[in-house]
């Protein structure tokens, strides 16, 4: 199977990523 | 039965279709409750947004396929809005149970946040029926086809004049979100999230050069980070 590897930590959701935590 | 680049193919279209089929083209009642439980409701944002991005989407297909193909674009919107409110959907219920808050308010008034997340289901939607690849790619489906390679990434970049930078932001959370996507989408998106990186976001214009002087002039480069971290 093909392995994506996950770099965000549990601490990185998409709030953060688009600057709205 | 061995794994063929055609039945791979095959495989993504049904698992995709059978997903998008038992849905809705409207937000489920749940979305809708997250975005009532917003500050500012962007209900009627959302909703005006996907209608002028059907027509860019569409056309743009059209003028890249073949003025024929414009309902085929029609069609790929659909199934990609449908993917849309699932992943935003799943994202949220993340966010949720990792934030423990309900007010999504800031994130889903960020109209960027909604194009690349619109932008990455239109992807995998037309990676699924192999409109999407990569010219240089390993799983360029359309061979000598003109009509498969025009729509190949970052083709919906352009159309949505999107940044690549924020393309970027959604892919990783986009796979979590959506666990049973094939491997070969996943595989797929990852080789965007590689030419991004490698390549795309650093083009004349992308917003990283800004935010990378931000970094600098807030001192954040002076900072000596220690070996563990």
């Amino acid at each position: 199977s093909h392995d994506y590897h996950f770099g965000l930590e549990d601490h990185e959701g998409i709030s953060e990523l688009f600057d709205c935590d | 039965p061995p794994q063929t680049p055609i039945r791979a193919a095959m495989t993504s279209i049904q698992q995709l279709r059978s997903d998008l089929l038992s849905t809705g083209d409207q937000p489920s009642t749940n979305l809708y409750s997250y975005f009532e439980n917003c500050t500012v409701d962007p209900t009627q944002d959302v909703l005006k947004r996907l209608e002028t991005f059907d027509q860019e989407f569409s056309q743009s297909f059209g003028q890249a396929v073949g003025p024929r193909c414009i309902v085929l674009g029609k069609q790929r919107f659909t199934l990609g809005v449908r993917l849309y409110y699932i992943v935003m959907e799943a994202m949220l219920k993340s966010e949720e149970k990792r934030l423990s808050v309900q007010n999504f308010s800031k994130l889903l008034n960020d109209s960027t946040f909604h194009t690349s997340l619109l932008a990455c289901a239109l992807e995998v939607v037309m990676a699924a029926y192999g409109e999407s690849c990569f010219k240089a790619g390993g799983y360029n489906h359309g061979g000598g086809d003109s009509a498969a390679t025009d729509v190949c990434f970052p083709w919906i970049l352009d159309v949505f004049n999107l940044a690549a930078f924020d393309f970027y932001k959604v892919i990783e959370s986009f796979i979590k979100a959506y666990p049973t996507l094939s491997k070969d989408i996943v595989k797929h998106l990852e080789t965007c999230e590689n030419l991004i990186m490698e390549r795309i976001a650093w083009r004349t214009g992308s917003p990283l050069f800004e935010l990378l002087k931000q970094e600098h002039d807030s001192g954040a480069a002076e900072q000596v980070e220690t070996p563990a971290s």
